[in-house]
C-alpha cells in the first residue's frame, strides 16, 4: 500500500524558501532531491494500486506489468521504452480542463505504430533528438523523440499503445466492445 | 512509419516556421526576428537573446558578493554571448521546431505545436564555464526584445495568480534609491510576466519560479541559471557552485511559453495556459504483453 505521506511531507518541506530557490548547502539540496524521489516512488505505487482496482478481475489482468514513470524523460531518457518493443503510454491530466496537446517520448527505433485509446491508429511524428553540443555528454539519451497527439479528459487519463513493429500483426484489430470510452 | 525530415545545420540564411496559427521568422544570424499572428494578421518584431551578468565576487571582507541568497551584478549591462547561432529546422504534422546552438553550453529549441497559440522556448543552459583562477560568477538571462512602448511598467504574478503592477526604479512602499539599478528592479516571477502598450502585449509563462524584470521599455528578461563562486555571508557558508552529474557544473533545462496578442485578448489566454503549463501531463509507461484489444 503506497504511502502518500512520504510525498506529502517531501513536497511540504520543499515550500521552505531554501528549497524553492535552491539557496541551501549542496548536501541539503541533495537531501531535498532524495526525499522527493522517495515520495515520487510512493506515488508510482499508488498509481499501480489504483490501476489494479480499475482492471476487470480475470486471468489477463494478472499479466498487466506495473506502470513506471521515467524521471529523466526531460533528458530524453526512458528505460521502459528502451527495453520494450511494444508499450503503453498512459497520460495523466491533473488540470480541471480537458487537454489536447502533443507529448514527446524518448524513442529508440525508427518505426512506430501508434494506437489511440479506442484502438484506432493515429498519425505520429518521429524526430531525431537534438544533441546540440556536449552539454549532456555521457547521458544515455534516446536517438529519437516520438511525438504523439493526445486528448485527455479533465482530471483524467488515457492510454496510448506504441509498437515498433513495421507492420500490423496478423490479428487485425476487431471492433471494440465499448462504443465510447468511459470518461 | 513517420517521415523524418533531414536536419542539416543552417548558418547565414533566414528561416521560417508556422503551425497555421503562429508564424515565426529567424534572421540570417539565427535569431528570432518577427512573430506573426495568422488569424489577426498582427506582425510583431521580436528578438530573443541569451546574456549573462558578471556577479560581484569578493574573497573576504564585508563587501557583498553575489551568491545563493542575493543577486548582485557587477555593473548594469549583461555580457553578450555569441554573435551568430547555428540552426537546425524540423518540420512535421504535429510539431515544427528550430534548434539553436548558441555556444558550447547554451542550446535552445523554439517550437510550434499543432493547434497551440503560443511559442514554446525550451532552453538548456550549462555547464556554465568556470575560470581556473579567480573565477567570475555568471548569472545567465534570456531577454525578449520588442518595440512595445511599455513606459517603464511591467506586470508579474504573485503566488501564480494575482497580477502585480511593477514600475521601474520605483517602490510603492518605500522611498526608492537607485543604488542597485538591476537587482532592485528584479521581482519573483512564479508563473508569468508581461508588458503591454495600447496595441500589443508580450506575455512570458515560465515553468518554475525565476527572477525577472523589464529594465528597458519593450523588453522582458528572466534569469535561467547561475553559477556563483563566492559565499555571500548570509548563512549558507558555501558558494552556489554545484558540480552536477557530470562534475563539470549543473545543466538546467526548462520551458517558456510566449504569447503575443492584443492587451484585451491576452488575459484570457494566459489565465488558462498558465494552468496548462503548471499541470503539464504526467506520463507513465509499461511493456505491452497483451494485444491492444485485450488490454482495452
Amino acid at each position: 500500500e503506497g504511502d502518500l505521506d512520504v510525498l506529502r511531507r517531501a513536497t511540504a518541506l520543499m515550500q521552505h524558501h531554501d528549497a524553492v530557490t535552491g539557496t541551501a548547502k549542496e548536501n541539503v539540496t541533495r537531501d531535498y532531491a532524495k526525499r522527493l524521489a522517495a515520495g515520487w516512488n510512493e506515488g508510482v505505487q499508488v498509481i499501480n494500486d489504483a490501476l489494479s482496482k480499475l482492471v476487470l478481475k480475470d486471468d489477463k489482468s494478472k499479466q498487466l506489468p506495473a506502470q513506471a514513470i521515467c524521471p529523466l524523460i526531460n533528458e530524453t531518457i526512458c528505460e521502459v521504452i528502451r527495453s520494450s518493443g511494444e508499450f503503453t503510454a498512459t497520460v495523466f491530466n491533473s488540470n480541471s480542463h480537458p487537454l489536447s496537446t502533443v507529448v514527446r517520448l524518448p524513442y529508440y527505433s525508427r518505426d512506430a505504430i501508434i494506437s489511440a485509446p479506442n484502438g484506432e491508429h493515429i498519425e505520429s511524428q518521429l524526430v531525431k533528438t537534438f544533441f546540440g553540443t556536449n552539454q549532456l555528454e555521457g547521458t544515455k539519451r534516446a536517438p529519437y523523440e516520438l511525438l504523439i497527439p493526445v486528448d485527455i479528459p479533465a482530471l483524467g487519463f488515457a492510454t496510448y499503445f506504441v509498437s515498433n513493429k513495421t507492420s500490423i500483426r496478423s490479428s487485425r484489430l476487431t471492433p471494440s466492445k465499448y462504443d465510447k470510452s468511459k470518461r | 512509419n513517420a517521415a523524418m525530415s533531414a536536419q542539416q545545420p543552417i548558418v547565414g540564411a533566414t528561416v521560417n516556421i508556422s503551425n497555421g496559427i503562429i508564424e515565426v521568422d529567424f534572421d540570417e544570424d539565427g535569431y528570432v526576428s518577427t512573430i506573426k499572428n495568422i488569424h489577426t494578421g498582427q506582425t510583431t518584431k521580436m528578438r530573443q537573446e541569451f546574456l549573462y551578468y558578471e556577479g560581484a565576487g569578493f574573497n573576504e571582507g564585508d563587501n557583498q558578493s553575489s551568491g545563493a541568497y542575493i543577486f548582485r551584478p557587477n555593473g548594469t549591462d549583461p555580457k553578450r554571448l555569441s554573435s551568430n547561432i547555428t540552426l537546425q529546422v524540423v518540420q512535421g504534422p504535429l510539431i515544427s521546431e528550430v534548434r539553436q546552438t548558441v555556444n558550447k553550453w547554451i542550446t535552445q529549441i523554439i517550437r510550434l505545436i499543432k493547434g497551440k497559440n503560443y511559442i514554446e522556448f525550451e532552453w538548456t543552459i550549462g555547464p556554465i564555464p568556470k575560470e581556473d583562477k579567480n573565477p567570475i560568477t555568471k548569472e545567465v538571462i534570456t531577454r525578449y526584445i520588442t518595440e512595445i512602448a511599455s513606459n517603464g511598467e511591467f506586470f508579474t504574478d504573485a503566488n501564480g495568480r494575482q497580477i502585480m503592477p511593477r514600475k521601474r526604479n520605483f517602490s510603492p512602499s518605500f522611498e526608492y534609491v537607485n543604488t542597485e539599478p538591476v537587482a532592485s528592479n528584479y521581482y519573483p516571477v512564479n508563473s508569468r510576466i508581461f508588458i503591454k502598450d495600447a496595441n500589443t502585449q508580450l506575455t512570458v509563462l515560465n515553468d518554475r519560479s525565476q527572477g525577472g524584470s523589464s529594465l528597458h521599455d519593450g523588453q522582458i528578461e528572466l534569469m535561467l541559471h547561475r553559477r556563483a563562486f563566492y559565499d555571500d555571508h548570509w548563512g549558507v557558508e558555501e558558494a552556489l557552485d554545484e558540480p552536477g552529474d557530470s562534475g563539470k557544473g549543473l545543466v538546467a533545462r526548462g520551458i517558456h511559453w510566449i504569447i503575443i496578442d492584443s492587451p484585451t485578448a491576452s488575459p484570457k489566454m494566459h489565465r488558462s495556459l498558465a494552468f496548462e503549463l503548471f499541470h503539464s501531463p504526467q506520463l507513465s509507461f509499461a511493456p505491452l504483453q497483451l494485444s491492444v484489444e485485450q488490454y482495452r
